[in-house]
């Protein structure tokens, strides 16, 4: 699977962007956080797509995100 | 009442519906 550039999710519509994002995002989820994947994926695709294309090359960052969509899934089922 | 609109899942191949409301 090539990498998702800027440029080509520049090119594209705004929900499209989100969608070719949230397809290359997913299974980064899923290996952090597999029952909750989909879930948090949904979640972190609210952040600005270019802020998630740095996180899509970045697994630190992705791994914070993911912590943190976590928190606020928690506190909100509490 | 004010309730917290929850973004929707993604499953992957199927359309995300989470900017509709935007």
């Amino acid at each position: 699977q090539e990498p998702l550039t800027a440029s080509m999710v520049a090119a594209a519509l705004p929900h499209e962007q989100k969608q070719m994002i949230g397809e290359r995002l997913y299974p980064l989820v899923y290996e952090i956080h597999s029952q909750l994947a989909n879930k948090i994926t949904g979640m972190l695709l609210e952040i600005d797509s270019s802020e998630l294309l740095l996180m899509l090359e970045s697994p630190e960052s992705l791994h914070a995100k993911v912590e943190e969509a976590l928190a606020v899934l928690q506190a909100h089922q509490a | 009442g004010s309730s917290i609109s929850w973004p929707p899942e993604f499953h992957p191949g199927v359309p995300w519906k989470g900017l509709q409301n935007i």
